[in-house]
């Protein structure tokens, strides 16, 4: 038997909200550890890995390792009928083929529960090296996702290079360039506003916007973002979730042949 | 030009 229990509904709906454009069918890991994901999108440049760890949960059990295969389309279908301030509970027993998702309203006048179908999914499990990386840039969350937008509205890849001036992103389209560059900003007030900027080597590469757009639908789950980047590699895009977890997206990049 | 890389050429299945 598998049962969760997390006060903060919300979370979970957008977390679905974050991923169900990018990848259509998945299998969620409940282990001891907790709620996992691992799926790449249908073009299979892109991965998502999504981990909730047990200790976030009000109420987690898992008697045994299992892995559910979901429609993430599904899934969002029914985390929209949950309230934002529901209790959620997911719950599933041994060898059925179903998975059930009960919400509460705070004051318990109102419970509902979905059952959602479990599907069989043959999907490849990707091992994720360590990786050092030559840069790493946190930066506000919205500030990122504003950037994608405006420069998908001029070309369709950018450019994300770090050097000691700060980290630039660059496009360009039929009707001309654009760059924006960010510097490290450490001196506010509000933590959730810096930009800081680790760098062992000036690194520069390039992704598919679409891409990236659609990894900045998680920034309603964390104030800031992590863009981890290493020449060659798949840039990591990561979201942390309140003291429970993460969202990380894995993009590859565009590379000269 | 550059093209468009795919995730399995950096991260193998484990």
């Amino acid at each position: 038997m598998f049962e969760l229990r997390l006060e903060q509904g919300s979370l979970l709906k957008k977390v679905m909200e974050a991923i169900k454009d990018l990848v259509n069918d998945a299998n969620f890991d409940c282990s001891a550890t907790g709620f996992s994901m691992q799926a790449m999108d249908s073009s299979h440049v892109a991965l998502v890995a999504l981990l909730l760890r047990s200790e976030g949960f009000e109420h987690y059990r898992c008697d045994r390792n299992i892995s559910m295969g979901i429609n993430l389309a599904n899934m969002a279908k029914i985390l929209k009928c949950a309230g934002n301030d529901d209790i959620v509970t997911v719950k599933a027993d041994d060898g059925t083929d179903s998975v059930t998702f009960m919400f509460e309203s705070p004051t318990q006048d109102k419970i509902s529960d979905f059952e959602l179908k479990l599907m069989d999914i043959d999907s490849e499990h990707l091992g994720i090296p360590e990786a050092e990386y030559d840069a790493i840039v946190r930066m506000p969350s919205a500030e990122f996702a504003r950037i994608c937008k405006d420069l998908s509205s001029i070309g369709d890849t950018v450019v994300i290079s770090v050097t000691k001036e700060g980290v630039k992103f660059s496009t360009r389209g039929d009707i001309g360039t654009a760059n924006i560059v960010c510097r490290q900003n450490t001196s506010v007030d509000k933590p959730e506003e810096a930009t800081i900027i680790e760098m062992k080597e000036m690194v520069s590469l390039t992704f598919a916007l679409r891409y990236m757009n659609s990894f900045a639908k998680a920034t309603p789950l964390a104030s800031q973002v992590t863009i981890s980047l290493s020449s060659d590699l798949p840039v990591v895009v990561e979201y942390k979730i309140a003291e429970m977890g993460y969202i990380r997206f894995y993009l590859a990049p565009k590379i000269e042949e | 030009l550059k093209s468009q890389t795919r995730i399995a050429r950096f991260f193998r299945a484990s």
